[in-house]
């Protein structure tokens, strides 16, 4: 699953820094 | 004692809201009933004054002032997918060079770009809500995907309803006012994407929950325990039970004369359900039908297997 969701996966795990969106 | 925890939940929730949340429900109301002086939201109801207000719409680069910080982190994490690349990407800048498309088309298309930037924005704003949630970060990291992946459309679906009345609705951060007979005049299948949200939206704002309300709800709808795929709900359902007696409590303090609130709040949950499958497969059938669309990776993500 996380490997499907990567941009969601990487939302839940980066708290502070900035997120390529 | 019970009942102090249960509040104190609630704060920490409404919080968080205002924390990560730029248009809360008390902003917007307060610019749909012109209570903002000289503040008034530009309106696009043409295509004329939608091209016009195009400046206004890319909501990246709009600095807002009480979330300087986050917009700042934000900008800085644009080094991916704006809608101004991805429109790029689809040739929509050069309008001329597409095929089968006229001008009108192309400003529809780009438009479309601007309300999916705004969304995968808002999707990262809805996952620092997330987990604000005492307890969201110790579920299973794969729960925590499935739970954003089922609610987070849900969830975007409600915090639109403050921002909407039955003649139009706020975007770009409260800067723009669109009215729905505009929407209803793009073509198809455009006109209908947001017809069910309005009609929704209008039935929803008849409950009157305020942003302290609203937070709670929303906690609510994202720890839902029957999302498809979780593998340990118990915990989820746990979470969810404590947050539900909150808002449980706080409805029947914040709204004494409104009978049966609660039970008519949850009721919402099952609307919002159909709302999301009828938009999925808008999505869908824009994908087969616009062969220039290009939709966000995000966004992607989320609505891929979604229902």
């Amino acid at each position: 699953l996380k490997e499907k969701h990567k941009i969601l996966h990487q939302l839940l795990q980066n708290s502070t820094s900035p997120v390529d969106l | 004692p019970e009942a102090a925890d249960l509040r104190a939940l609630a704060r920490h929730l409404y919080e968080a809201y205002l924390k990560y949340f730029p248009l809360t429900k008390a902003k917007a109301r307060a610019i749909l009933s012109g209570k903002t002086g000289d503040n008034v939201p530009f309106v696009i109801h043409d295509m004329k004054s939608l091209m016009e207000g195009e400046q206004f719409i890319n909501c990246s680069q709009i600095p807002i002032q009480e979330h300087q910080q986050q917009a700042t982190v934000l900008t800085a994490g644009h080094g991916g997918i704006t809608e101004v690349q991805m429109a790029s990407e689809c040739g929509l800048l050069e309008t001329t060079s597409i095929s089968g498309h006229g001008l009108t088309d192309a400003v529809e298309l780009r438009f479309f770009y601007s309300c999916q930037s705004r969304s995968a924005e808002a999707v990262r704003e809805v996952t620092e809500f997330a987990k604000s949630i005492p307890g969201f970060t110790d579920l299973d990291l794969n729960d925590q995907v499935t739970l954003l992946k089922y609610g987070v459309i849900e969830v975007l679906i409600i915090m639109m309803a403050p921002l909407m009345n039955k003649d139009g609705t706020l975007i770009s951060y409260g800067q723009i006012f669109m009215t729905r007979e505009f929407l209803k005049s793009l073509r198809k299948p455009f006109c209908q994407m947001m017809e069910p949200k309005f009609e929704f939206s209008v039935k929803f704002n008849t409950l009157e929950l305020d942003d302290s309300d609203m937070a709670l709800f929303l906690a609510v709808i994202i720890l839902s325990g029957d999302r498809p795929g979780l593998l340990n709900v118990k915990p989820i359902e746990q979470l969810q039970e404590t947050v539900l007696h909150s808002l449980e409590l706080r409805l029947k303090l914040n709204h004494p004369d409104s009978l049966q609130l609660f039970a008519k709040l949850l009721q919402k949950m099952t609307d919002l359900r159909q709302i999301v499958t009828d938009h999925v497969h808008f999505m869908q059938l824009l994908k087969k039908t616009e062969v220039d669309m290009c939709l966000h990776p995000l966004l992607q993500e989320i609505m891929k297997d979604l229902y």
